[in-house]
């Protein structure tokens, strides 16, 4: 016994000192690698990386796809009668209100389904005597004018316009101003009144939340602007440690303008909340299996649609 | 998910709103 204990321990340890050794050389040089290089983030035309190496591990995790994978099991149907304890257990867990809910909480056929419920009638009313009213439920992170091309927030996100929205070229500037045009004037140009001022309003939707988003105001479409790209988590905890992240994310962005001049609506994916739907706009295809990770947008011009204030514009939905 | 609203107002616009206070649809984004 005690002849074949040293054998086996012996086997052990030839077999696992060089595998841990190995191991270890494969994590130290990962580590030195992704803390020299990070993952580019690209702020201020010019890359900066991530060099926190927590950040730029979770940049590389493939969240499209499991939030794809999130999104086909969330979309099974559910057995009638389980429906309504399953959806409160939800609710409870998200705090989500279900007294507002117009239908029956047996009508919704899956959790997706749930996830864009539609409210009863007259559960929010548009406010009258404003101008500008709110787009969606949710936390308001972050409210103010716009000065300056990057955005910095005190306790958010911070972002670079310019990528955020695309290319200037298609606002107002041609291609040699952009190339030689400063970061304010930028912000500039997106006026159509010099004497006005841009101003922002970024509404974090939790989990729980009405998904559904209106329009402000009435308005115009010109045109809409898909940006593909990652689905990190916009949750206000996660976004003061990952700089740019709403250039980063898929998003899609309606220019247009209202009366007071400009506007820019943009919906920003997450994590298993990818795929993003706008009524008026039935090309868009969010979150989609063979669409690379590029930098470019895909744009599509809507032809001026109106969209009248309060009005039902799209929704965020699971996947 | 989130939303992000960029427009152009004029420079004496109020916003009536916390950062971090929960908001809902059609809720009234400035005073006027």
């Amino acid at each position: 016994v005690s002849a074949r204990f040293v054998r086996n321990t012996s086997r052990w340890w030839r077999l696992g000192v060089p595998t841990g050794v190995g191991f270890s050389l494969l994590a130290a040089t990962q580590w030195n690698y992704l803390h020299k290089h990070g993952y580019p983030v690209d702020v201020d035309d010019r890359p900066e990386l991530l060099n926190d190496v927590i950040a730029t591990c979770y940049c590389c995790l493939p969240l499209r796809t499991t939030s794809r994978i999130w999104g086909w099991l969330t979309s099974i149907e559910l057995p009638v009668g389980l429906r309504p304890t399953l959806y409160g257990f939800y609710a409870n867990i998200f705090h989500a209100d279900l007294d507002e809910v117009e239908l029956d909480l047996s009508a919704f056929p899956n959790l997706v389904e749930f996830f864009v419920r539609k409210l009863k009638q007259n559960a929010r009313p548009i406010a009258q005597n404003a101008n500008m009213t709110s787009p969606a439920d949710g936390k308001v992170l972050y409210f103010g004018p716009v000065t300056s091309c990057r955005v910095e927030q005190v306790k958010g996100a911070t972002y670079d316009l310019r990528q955020f929205l695309g290319d200037p070229n298609g606002f107002t500037l041609n291609q040699i101003a952009k190339e030689t045009m400063q970061k304010d004037d930028y912000v500039n140009s997106l006026l159509k009144n010099p004497d006005n001022r841009l101003y922002q309003l970024i509404v974090y939707l939790a989990p729980g939340d009405y998904h559904r988003f209106h329009s402000p105001t009435d308005w115009n479409i010109k045109f809409r602007r898909h940006f593909p790209g990652k689905l990190l988590s916009v949750n206000p905890k996660v976004l003061k440690y990952l700089p740019n992240l709403f250039s980063l994310n898929e998003r899609v962005v309606y220019v247009g303008e209202w009366a007071g001049g400009f506007m820019a609506y943009a919906a920003v994916g997450a994590t298993n909340v990818g795929s993003i739907r706008v009524y008026c706009d039935r090309e868009l295809a969010t979150n989609t299996v063979h669409w690379p990770e590029t930098v470019h947008w895909k744009e599509a011009c809507l032809g001026c649609a109106r969209v009248a204030k309060g009005e039902l514009f799209g929704e965020f939905r699971l996947g | 998910s989130t939303i992000v609203l960029l427009f152009e107002a004029p420079r004496d616009f109020q916003f009536c709103l916390q950062i971090g206070q929960t908001i809902k649809v059609g809720q009234a984004l400035s005073a006027l």
